[in-house]
């Protein structure tokens, strides 16, 4: 499970501090499906970054299952990230010169999966994002849509405890992103973990937990029924 | 006014060939609000540069107030866009080194103004978006919808004649988007147009015109009511 304790992220740019976390405390245990919303510029991404061991808090302390994320190596963290963590981030990161397929093998060569299954694997997880016939396309020979699903079979190729996903759905049609949701939907299980950062109300309706965030602190966090 | 004449847009890769825009017929006038909508990969943002002057079509006329654009030259085509066309793109290609006041007042130094004037007019446009207390920021140190406004700034300041705006309010709120959205409202005029893609049914809904895409042709093209 994953708990953040009085976490906080600033910036200091000359005089100013920019608090993009100011004191958040939250536990998330796995069997949860969880939706973060909340304006623009209040800290989703960033509590999304240091869930996933990809960036590390001004202060407080980052358990995931037990382990003090902030006393890791870089070598230790690169571990966690590879072995329990997907991450599709808000604008995708794929890398330019690869087809898609080779981006979503990429994961499961850190993995140390022999080349065959990887392919095969990668394959899979894009036929599952609607994108069989662009296997071989590159990202600028893509869609924006397109992109983001490559990411997102990307964050699910290696079949992570945790998936963190920030606005997965933020680029893609109602049919396609209702497609998406279902596919993340079928990740439930005792030991599967979902943090979903979005801006859509609806795609927060059909989480079973929803954490609102402004201004770097939490607003609300509870069920989407009585929000 | 804007004319699309049987363009076609196609890519070679390999043997395949992909039919990004397969036969489109448009005729936009000045004064009109349009949405453009459609499935991940119908054509959408194909369509949004060939009538930016940012690519040209495989086949077929595009007509820029009587200009035909696929006969001018490329620096014709970057004093058309500069003089006429403000443009949102769906992935924000911000200048990453330059801070968001000096990303908004680049197209204000190609249009030869004063650095003074420069920097009140892009300071006014950051404020619209409601970034006043961002102007600073570099995009690393803005979040995804921070960015987005500040490449909704930059298309605005200009007051073109014709705003072109990709997705502009994917990574938005629900509050935030509907602000700019309010924004736009304000550009009508009868020598104003402003084309958006959008994914958000909602959204298109508000235009006076939707235009759908399907596979790179159009499904449907009227008020938004009868849709
Ligand atoms: N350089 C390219 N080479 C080959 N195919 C391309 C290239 N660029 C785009 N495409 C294809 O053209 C089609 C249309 O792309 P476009 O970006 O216009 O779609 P879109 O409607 O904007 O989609 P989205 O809603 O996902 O942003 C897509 O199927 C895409 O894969
Ligand atoms: N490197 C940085 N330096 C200074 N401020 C930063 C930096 N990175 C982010 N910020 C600020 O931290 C705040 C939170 O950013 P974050 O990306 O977490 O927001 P968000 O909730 O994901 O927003 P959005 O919905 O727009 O994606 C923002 O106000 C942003 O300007
Ligand atoms: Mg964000
Ligand atoms: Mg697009």
């Amino acid at each position: 499970c994953v708990e953040l304790d009085a976490i906080r992220k600033h910036y200091q740019l000359g005089d100013e501090t920019v608090r993009a976390l100011d004191g958040v405390d939250l536990l998330i245990e796995y069997g949860e499906h969880v939706a973060i919303i909340g304006p623009s510029g209040s800290g989703k991404s960033t509590m999304l970054q240091i869930l996933g061991c990809l960036d590390t808090p001004t202060s407080g302390v980052y358990r995931l299952d037990g382990l003090d994320v902030g006393k890791q190596s870089e070598s230790q963290l690169a571990e966690v990230r590879n072995s329990k963590i997907g991450f599709v981030f808000q604008q995708f990161h794929l890398l330019p010169r690869a087809s898609a397929v080779r981006n979503v093998e990429l994961p499961l060569v850190y993995a140390g999966l022999p080349a065959r299954d990887r392919r095969e694997r990668a394959e899979a997880a894009l036929e599952r994002v609607g994108l069989a016939d662009r296997m071989g396309h590159r990202p600028d020979q893509l869609s924006g849509g397109q992109r983001q699903r490559v990411a997102i079979a990307r964050a699910l190729v290696t079949d992570p405890a945790m998936l963190l996903a920030d606005e997965p759905t933020g680029n893609l049609d109602t049919k396609t992103g209702a497609e998406i949701l279902d596919l993340f939907d079928e990740l439930r299980g005792p030991d599967r973990a979902l943090v979903m950062v979005t801006h859509d109300e609806v795609l927060a309706q059909r989480t079973q937990r929803v954490i609102a965030l402004r201004d770097g602190k939490l607003e609300f966090d509870g069920s989407p029924v009585s929000h």
